[in-house]
């Protein structure tokens, strides 16, 4: 039985795509079954695992808006073991019309109850706001993953984050724990980055991974090649800090 | 009578509120009259400019939804010429509070319909999204000045950015332009950097500023003191490029 994580954090451009992605594959080359799971309406993890947008028919949307089955939407990627729901650009308009829809924050949580079964790990890539589409995520979900990008404005978001992942819990989906932060793009050498990093664990202590991903070009050029950097550049500092941080996930899990 | 322009780009952590900031304060160095006006529930735009979140009262939010006037919400900032109207918590719910507000895409247009006569230049810091928000302030702007990050995703989301600027202009506020694209977090030593530049400017001309923000370590620091980077470090890769971009605004402007 899967367990299903939202990668969520409202603030922009931290990381979420990257560590949905990569992490996904590096938990596949580790022998597990993933299946991700593409909630943003700029289908940047469709396109990044190797589809572009305007080749997806039928895709998350349309499961939200129950206008079909999984089965019809469901895509392969060239890692064994890893499979994605893709986003279709008609995911845009999906929160306006979940509005007046029955029960319109618990439509992932139904459609991901037909295939937790088949996978060991689903991972759902939210869209940078804490809206219909991310809630809906939270409340499928059995812990929340949280890249925090090493920079000042991160840090500032993730009190907003906390507070409504502590309001899902309480009101839709009591299961509802953290998986971690994962501090990104960070930079060794930089001193802001050193210290949101120190805040980070001083504030989360274990609640922050060991892992942290480094800036690192490579990540930045496998999506246009619609790659995982596992198999963009499997050498790439980017891959092994995907692979540690699949690792720390899987002993985590397994834990004392 | 104050020129109006959305700074917006749904794809997240491309450099709007850097861009919204920076360039409000270089041209209030220039000795132009700005506003800032926040739109992102984040706030980012009202603490990058000295005001931490939890010292807002009233804010957008409350002007949006018709709850006070603009004057009680006005904040001025440590440079001359520059005020902002802040964002307050409230924001996050603002787009379902406005679902079933008459004229909800109309309402930013009505607000600075106040204040318009007091400035040169307005700017609205917008979230990474196309939801009603970012749809308010493109109804109520001349232009839209689009960030784009030099990297693969950012690409990506710019045809749905203008497909849905035109779509703005067609059905909602015909004067609406593109005040153009300016490249943000570049890097002249990375390949990917320049092509997603030499694509840019390959596909939009004259739509793409000359002037390239370049990544640069002193832009990510001045928010952590709340101020803009002119202010912060005026002699820094970063200021420099936000005074070039003021001087190209502002010849545009006055252009041929
Ligand atoms: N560790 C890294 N090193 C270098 N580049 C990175 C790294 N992680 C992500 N990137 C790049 O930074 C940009 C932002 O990352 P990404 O798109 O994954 O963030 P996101 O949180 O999913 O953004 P959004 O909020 O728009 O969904 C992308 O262009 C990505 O390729
Ligand atoms: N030219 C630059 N050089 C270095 N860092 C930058 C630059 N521009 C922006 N940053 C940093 O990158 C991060 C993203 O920038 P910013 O927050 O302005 O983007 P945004 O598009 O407003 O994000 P969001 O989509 O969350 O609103 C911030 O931490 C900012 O300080
Ligand atoms: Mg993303
Ligand atoms: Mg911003």
């Amino acid at each position: 039985m899967a367990r299903v994580v939202a990668i969520s954090n409202q603030k922009g451009g931290v990381g979420k795509t990257t560590t949905t992605i990569n992490l996904a594959a590096a938990l596949a080359a580790r022998g597990q079954r993933v299946l991700v799971v593409d909630l943003d309406p700029q289908g940047n993890a469709t396109s990044g695992l190797g589809y572009p947008r305007t080749e997806i028919g039928r895709g998350t949307y349309d499961l939200l808006l129950d206008l079909c089955d999984v089965e019809s939407v469901l895509l392969p990627t060239e890692h064994d073991g890893l499979h994605v729901l893709p986003a279709n650009r008609d995911l845009v308009g999906a929160e306006l019309d979940l509005v007046d829809v029955d029960q319109r924050e618990r439509r992932l949580r139904k459609v991901l109850g037909t295939v937790r079964e088949h996978y060991d790990h689903i991972l759902v890539d939210c869209p940078p706001s804490l809206g219909l589409l991310t809630i809906n995520a939270l409340v499928a979900s059995d812990g929340v993953l949280m890249p925090l990008q090493a920079e000042y404005y991160a840090m500032e978001g993730l009190g907003e984050l906390l507070r409504t992942i502590a309001a899902v819990r309480k009101s839709l989906n009591p299961d509802l724990q953290r998986e971690g932060i994962v501090v990104t793009m960070t930079d060794a050498r930089n001193n802001l980055c050193r210290e949101v990093e120190r805040q980070a664990r001083t504030l989360f202590g274990d609640g922050v991974f060991q892992t942290v991903i480094p800036r690192n070009v490579r990540l930045g050029e496998a999506p246009s090649h619609g790659k995982p950097i596992v198999q963009y550049d499997p050498r790439s500092m980017g891959a092994k800090a995907y692979f540690s941080l699949a690792d720390e996930l899987l002993a985590r899990r397994s834990g004392p």
